[in-house]
């Protein structure tokens, strides 16, 4: 799975995801990524969020959607990301990560899998990281 | 406010052998869709140019490097959202096209629907010039061998996801 989530200079926003799925999936088995609220979510109020992982379980957990609730409360992305993550394992058993944006400018990126490539670009800097806790930052 | 391209190219086990290729993926998909963003283009734009840049790296399960289904198929998802207007696309289980995210484009602006699917999802891809491709073009050689190995050591269609590296890796949504 892929994904995006984008805040421009007026606090627009957008997400989007792509999947090929998982391995031997049954023919017309359709996970999280085309379902609002579960593989992608973005309200300008709030933020937007593309997230990845066992489709089952993000369904299950409306993660996308969890996310920006948690967001609109006033916590930060990253603290969003990670109530999301561990609301899905501890109520569902299922692992995945998410990536968003708020519509003020920050940005987060988590994971609960053993790895995630991710980057983002912002005031002139490159962001990467691929293992838990891995962040690199480029000047561009 | 400070804008801010993210993206991510999956969350999962990722082989060792895939972690340069995967880190060089989305960085090259983050600075093409700030390039996008840069050049004036809208939140939508620079969703679908990130994703597309992706979709289009074998490297990742999307587009061109999907993994198979059980009977050898490849069969996407995507999405596509603006925060502005809360309009949303998506297709599920659109077969062989190489850049879903172009579709699901498509139904959020074009059509008043928010998903299609499989055969209707093609169809309607079609009507906009975006045909099928030849789905050689899209397998890579590594889904064809996950496929081989998943089938070596089981029958049973169900997600294997494990948080430990020891987990047999079947792709991720």
């Amino acid at each position: 799975t892929v994904g995006c989530a984008v805040v421009d200079q007026k606090g627009h926003t957008a997400c989007a995801t792509s999947t090929g799925g998982i391995t031997a999936k049954m023919p017309g088995r359709v996970g999280d990524s085309p379902i609002i609220g579960a593989g992608g979510y973005a309200d300008d109020e709030v933020g937007a969020v593309s997230t990845t992982g066992c489709g089952e379980a993000i369904m299950k957990a409306c993660l996308a959607r969890h996310i920006a609730l948690v967001m609109e409360t006033g916590q930060d992305v990253v603290t969003a990301i990670k109530t999301g993550l561990n609301h899905m394992e501890s109520r569902i058993n299922g692992f995945g990560g998410a990536i968003a944006v708020s519509s003020k400018g920050d940005v987060g990126m988590q994971f609960s899998t053993p790895r995630m490539p991710w980057a983002y670009v912002q005031q002139g800097k490159l962001h990467y990281g691929i293992h838990p806790g891995q962040h690199i930052i480029e000047d561009l | 406010v400070e804008p801010v391209v993210i993206v991510h190219g999956g969350a999962w086990a990722v082989p060792e052998i895939l972690w340069d290729k995967s880190v060089a993926g989305v960085k090259t998909a983050a600075l093409h869709g700030y390039q996008v963003l840069k050049d004036g283009g809208s939140v939508v734009d620079v969703a679908e140019a990130a994703v597309i840049s992706l979709e289009d790296n074998p490297v990742f399960d999307a587009g061109t490097g999907s993994v198979l289904t059980f009977d050898e198929q490849v069969e996407m998802d995507a999405i596509i959202m603006n925060g502005a207007t809360m309009q949303a696309g998506a297709v599920a289980a659109i077969r062989n096209i190489p850049n879903p995210v172009k579709v699901a484009r498509l139904i959020m602006e074009k059509t008043p629907h928010v998903m299609l699917a499989g055969e209707g999802a093609n169809k309607f891809a079609s009507e906009y010039g975006i045909n099928e491709v030849d789905k050689d073009l899209l397998i890579t050689p590594y889904a064809k061998e996950e496929l081989a190995e998943y089938k070596k050591y089981t029958n049973t269609v169900y997600c294997l996801f494990n948080k430990t590296d020891h987990a047999n890796p079947v792709g991720h949504d």
